[in-house]
């Protein structure tokens, strides 16, 4: 996912997390503050913060940067991921974002 | 008294059924008094909307648009193997096809505008779906979506974290505070026996859930039924029935006008362009008044398969048809004297865990909470709108489920409708029910919920683990609702809708939007020549300026200010130009007295009229500079 607004048409999707920080509902300082520890954080799960989430305050997309691409290596950079996420105490919430399918109608 | 030239609005039954009378939205009434939309933005969210097409172009509104799907300004839709991207284009047309230019069709709310955000023409994630529903929210009044989960019969799924919140943050941020109005299809499911409780969005308290009849008022095969459907508008039926004409795209094998848009995806942009109806007539309607016009002013009409009930407030619900027709004249003459109704209060019961076992029918297992005055007294909730029931339930197929929820009144809502086609041994895992089939009943008292198998004798057995309920609605006591029904009931002889009357309406919020406008690659390619060229230009300029400034350095005969200004002068009239300065340097005395230096305007005239700019007046007084 190159950014929190979309993918490249049809291009595949790489592995990506929403991340909700805690302390971010406030001002827009406050929430400067936030995008500072979401840019931190998402480089320890070795991962790139792509910016907030549309008008969501204090939620993050954070994806995998480009490289080579090995089932071995994307399974490593998941658990990692997951770990440094689910340990961090700012992190409120976090999912990794996976194919929704919806349909017109 | 209308007449249009669009050659395909004569087909356009939905708007005007000269052959049924009756059996259309009810709209023409409210145009001949000018209530087109105007002043409201409908933004379709779909697989893009060709905004270049005759029946969109004038009223296309670039600021609410946005392609997620390539992550730029424009939501133009790609053409794909299928020839489907036409889906949002068709949904667009339905909204704010322009009328006299003749070119197809005409929209329901014809002089609104109309945005696209393409996100369905690629992978979609729960953050994009976040974003798509909040994107340019103070500009989008009222959001289009006449897609959902799949409609298999098989699947339970909604908005995901990120969805749901976005849709609430859109409800309480969006619009300037008022709430973007969510529209959603409520599903096609029909033929494979789906219902549309098992789609969050239909399920959502921020969405208003619309589905489809045919032309003879009844529930097409595609149609699905559910507790959480507010009402219904026209669509296409069987292949008897005619479809609803509207603008399509031109790409492949498009024309740019179809008579055969159809499915709920027809109904919900409809419904959309009469909300933007609506907000013509009073744009402080909150996203809640909205869903309280709908219930109030849709219509039943006889249907002996509805199985229409009719709650103790008063409102006639029917799981196929919601609370009924929508009619735009009602919906409009109740939109313009409603004020609005009390803040939304809630009340949620502990997680009830029962973990008990789901008889077979005809047996079945029922669970009650009662609700309190004093439970209810913190919130201030007397009567309902929407009531939820969030359940976890393990089964080993989950389509044998039959799931009812009663009412203090006992209104019955058929809340989990078994599926024959989902056999999913996953049960249920917080799954949210809804139903708005209490609405304006009082919130105090008994809710009971019945769960029983309806799977043959070999199913093995589903347990209830748990259940909470939660119920939305006002301070408003039955009363008031009663009163208000009656004060919209007066207003529909459209003695209302005219200029001259209008109630006082609120401002809005200022709210800040993140992102503002983001720049495509090529819209950056283009300003960086137009940034060359203008550092070229500077250059050359400067240069120029330069080196004719050499001639006066090099004559050293003449050093003195007074000496320049003359020869500047000089070298002017030589090349035959008649500077405005001229003139104002020669009255110099004249210009002073004529006006402080701090006149209004930015130059002053000489005694010839002359406009001389200010910049020249500054020279003048400073003395003459090189």
């Amino acid at each position: 996912l190159p950014g929190p607004g979309g993918t490249e048409a049809r291009g595949p999707v790489g592995l990506s997390w929403a991340v909700h920080l805690d302390g971010a509902e406030g001002e827009e300082e406050e929430e400067e503050g936030t995008r500072q520890r979401a840019d931190a954080l998402a480089r320890a799960a070795g991962l790139v913060n792509a910016g907030r989430i549309g008008e969501l305050r204090g939620h993050y997309l954070f994806t995998r940067p480009a490289g080579p691409r090995e089932d071995g290596l994307e399974e490593a950079a998941r658990q990692r991921a997951e770990e440094v996420l689910a340990g961090h105490e700012a992190v409120r919430w976090h999912a990794e974002q996976r194919l929704l399918k919806r349909a017109k109608r | 008294g209308l007449h249009f030239n669009d050659p395909k609005f004569p087909q356009q039954w939905h708007l005007n059924n000269r052959r049924s009378p009756g059996r259309d939205i009810n709209v023409t009434g409210v145009w001949e008094r000018n209530v087109t939309g105007r002043g409201v933005t409908v933004v379709v969210v779909d697989d893009g909307v060709e905004y270049t097409i005759r029946d969109i172009r004038p009223n296309y509104s670039p600021e609410g648009s946005y392609d997620l799907n390539s992550n730029d300004p424009d939501p133009m839709p790609h053409p794909d193997e299928e020839n489907g991207n036409h889906h949002g284009t068709r949904c667009a047309g339905e909204i704010a096809a322009v009328p006299n230019n003749s070119f197809c069709a005409v929209g329901v709310a014809f002089g609104s505008r109309i945005a696209g955000i393409r996100v369905l023409d690629g992978p979609l994630t729960d953050s994009m779906e976040a974003v798509a529903f909040n994107k340019h929210y103070q500009i989008n009044d009222i959001y289009s979506c006449s897609w959902g989960p799949d409609d298999d019969g098989k699947t339970v799924d909604g908005p995901h974290q990120l969805g749901k919140a976005a849709l609430q943050h859109g409800v309480m941020a969006g619009r300037h505070g008022f709430g973007s109005i969510f529209v959603v299809a409520s599903g096609n499911g029909g033929q494979h026996n789906d219902n549309c409780n098992y789609d969050g969005y239909a399920n959502s308290i921020y969405t208003i859930t619309i589905g489809a009849v045919d032309e003879e008022g009844r529930m097409p095969f595609y149609a699905e039924e559910c507790a959480s459907m507010l009402a219904v508008t026209f669509s296409g039926g069987d292949k008897m029935l005619r479809s609803i004409v509207t603008t399509d795209w031109d790409l492949q094998k498009g024309t740019g006008c179809t008579e055969g848009h159809t499915g709920t995806s027809a109904a919900a942009p409809l419904a959309a362009g009469m909300m933007a109806l609506m907000l013509q007539v009073r744009p402080c309607l909150t996203w809640r008044d909205v869903q309280h016009i709908i219930v109030f002013t849709a219509t039943r009409y006889e249907d002996h398969h509805a199985n229409w009930d009719t709650n103790q407030a008063g409102f006639g619900h029917s799981h196929q048809h919601g609370f009924g027709l929508l009619n735009a004249w009602r919906l409009v003459n109740a939109a313009k004297i409603w004020t609005s109704v009390p803040y939304l209060a809630s009340y949620v019961s502990p997680v009830l865990r029962e973990a008990k076992v789901i008889p077979l029918a005809p047996g079945s297992l029922e669970v009650v909470w009662n609700v309190s005055h004093a439970d209810l007294a913190l919130s201030g909730l007397r009567t309902l709108e929407h009531v939820a029931v969030t359940v976890t339930i393990s089964h080993p197929r989950r389509g044998s489920l039959d799931l009812r929820l009663s009412c203090p009144s006992g209104m019955l809502s058929l809340i989990g409708a078994p599926r024959s086609l989902d056999s999913d041994p996953g049960g249920f895992d917080d799954w949210t029910f809804s139903t708005v089939r209490c609405w304006g009943e009082g919130a105090q008292g008994q809710y009971r919920l019945s769960v029983r198998d309806v799977g043959d004798r070999e199913s093995r057995v589903g347990i209830l683990e748990r259940w909470q309920l939660t119920l939305y609605g006002s301070a408003w006591r039955p009363q008031e609702v009663e009163e208000r029904r009656r004060l919209l009931e007066d207003a529909m002889s459209g003695k209302y809708l005219h200029d001259g009357f209008s109630l006082p309406c609120p401002p809005g919020l200022d709210v800040p939007e993140e992102d503002g406008y983001s720049l495509t690659p090529n819209t950056l390619k283009t300003l960086m020549l137009l940034g060359c060229f203008a550092v070229f230009w500077t250059a050359y300029y400067l240069l120029e300026v330069c080196l004719s400034q050499r001639d006066v350095a090099l004559d050293l005969t003449c050093g003195g200010a007074p000496c320049r200004r003359a020869r500047n002068r000089h070298r002017a009239l030589e090349e035959g130009m008649e500077l405005e300065a001229t003139p104002l340097y020669e009255n110099k005395d004249t210009e002073e007295t004529e006006g402080p230096p701090d006149l209004p305007n930015q130059g002053s005239r000489d005694q010839e009229g002359t406009l001389a700019p200010a910049l020249d007046l500054q020279e003048v007084r400073e003395g003459p500079v090189c």
